[in-house]
């Protein structure tokens, strides 16, 4: 498989919603 | 010390190696009713208290990125064994019943986060995983063996809230899916094994105990693993927390109050702080794209991506490319993995648009390696992603390139070996 690893998820919020199936990305996360 | 531009991000040299003292993110995290937010911190930066103990310390870039190609290995491995995984018991004693193919690697680029276990609450320091299901950590009496860790190896004889698992319950079973190995049984007692891309492993009981997010937020009866014979990378932490998909996971099994909803931000470097989040809302500026599911790993958490953009411009890559070969988001993978013929036309562009910049040796899996020791500031094209749903995500500037030193910063992207890996 194509593996999105941790390096590229640096700084973006990554936001998991496993009831209703879906992921986000919001940039500036961390700040 | 990064500029925008609307292709390119300016980077000044020097902000491309951590710092060698730990700058906190300025983000409050704030606890209520609906959420619970833990510290992130990278396992081998400075803001890490394990970084501080000799017996863990951090491993070399080499290192890192060989531990990471087992990691994945091991991942491509348990999706395509799926179906013959799990032929043989554990037994708290013998760590060499275990195949060897299951699990996936812990590796080197990992987060932690610390929480509470048992009553009297103990402080652990956990590996936050989403590739992996099962939370473990080191118990006394160790009876094969433990490796150091920071914190005091936690103790179920003095806890008033652990109770171990019978080998006749059901939940014990569900450990086959969880860890790919069918449990075994000591005493009565479920016993739990999982072994990792990189050999290393943890078997123990598995039992119930109290965990403590945060002040506000405890939960009873929590599914764990009780090691008992740990061995490996696992750098001074006391073990994993799993969040992957299966119904053991912590996610799963807080999903009663957090209804499967977490959220994290790793850190732009090691000497800095991210959070994990259970609970909670997403960001207004959030984009979101479905979960999909990898019918032979279920556990972990599928994506559909459809293209890949660099410097403004999509690359010309059939979707077909992404599309055999399925995708999955993993905080435990250090470098993303990508298909053969996406690397190269993403490698391609990235030379082409870097090319007054010297280049210089591969490091390790990153055959893409850039000299900027002559350079204060440079210039490097913006790196996106695009899903199934529309949505089109840009990567940080830190997450374009992997720097050991400043005369070998490398693009920080790999191929797999196979289309359909």
């Amino acid at each position: 498989v194509f593996i999105f690893g941790n390096v590229q998820q640096k700084t973006m919020e990554v936001f998991y919603d496993g009831s209703a199936g879906k992921v986000g990305f919001a940039p500036g996360g961390c700040s | 010390k990064v500029a925008e531009s609307h292709h390119s991000h300016s980077i000044e040299v020097s902000s491309l190696l951590p710092s060698a003292s730990c700058i906190p993110s300025t983000k409050v995290l704030s606890n209520n009713d609906d959420k619970a937010s833990l510290k992130v911190v990278h396992k081998h930066g400075p803001c890490s208290k394990l970084s501080q103990d000799e017996a863990s310390a951090a491993p070399t870039h080499t290192e890192i990125l060989l531990q990471d190609q087992s990691r994945v290995k091991s991942i491509h491995s348990r999706l395509s064994n799926s179906k013959t995984s799990g032929g043989k018991d554990v037994k708290v004693t013998d760590s060499t019943t275990i195949p060897a193919k299951d699990g996936s690697t812990v590796g080197s680029g990992n987060y932690i986060v610390t929480v509470g276990l048992g009553t009297p609450k103990k402080d652990l320091s956990l590996i936050f995983d989403t590739g992996s299901d099962i939370t473990w950590t080191q118990c006394q009496p160790c009876a094969r063996f433990c490796y150091k860790q920071k914190e005091q190896i936690f103790d179920p004889s003095q806890s008033t809230s652990y109770t171990n698992i019978s080998c006749s319950s059901s939940i014990c079973n569900s450990l086959t899916s969880a860890t790919g190995n069918t449990p075994g049984c000591a005493s009565s007692a479920c016993v739990y094994g999982i072994q990792y891309g990189d050999s290393s492993f943890s078997v123990g009981f598995f039992g119930t105990e109290k965990l403590t997010l945060t002040s506000t937020d405890a939960f009873n009866n929590i599914y764990f693993g009780c090691g008992q014979n740990n061995q490996g990378l696992f750098g001074g932490s006391a073990g994993l927390l799993g969040l992957g998909r299966d119904k053991l996971s912590v996610v799963s099994q807080t999903a009663q109050k957090y209804n499967k909803i977490f959220s994290y931000c790793l850190p732009s470097s090691s000497s800095s702080t991210g959070f994990l989040t259970f609970g909670g809302s997403a960001s207004k500026n959030a984009k979101f794209t479905p979960l999909s599911t990898i019918s032979a790993g279920p556990s972990f958490y599928g994506l559909d991506f459809t293209g890949i953009s660099v410097g403004g411009k999509k690359l010309a890559i059939s979707a077909s490319v992404f599309s055999t070969a399925g995708a999955i988001i993993d905080s435990g993978t250090v470098i993303t993995r990508l298909p053969p013929a996406a690397y190269s036309a993403l490698r391609a562009s990235f030379r082409n648009l870097m090319s007054k910049y010297p280049m210089t040796k591969a490091l390790s899996i990153l055959d893409t390696c850039y000299d900027f020791s002559s350079y204060t500031t440079i210039s490097v094209p913006k790196i996106g992603f695009s899903f199934s749903s529309g949505i089109e995500v840009d990567i940080d500037a830190t997450g374009i390139l992997y720097a050991s030193s400043i005369s070998q910063v490398c693009l920080a992207f790999a191929g797999n070996n196979d289309a359909t890996d």
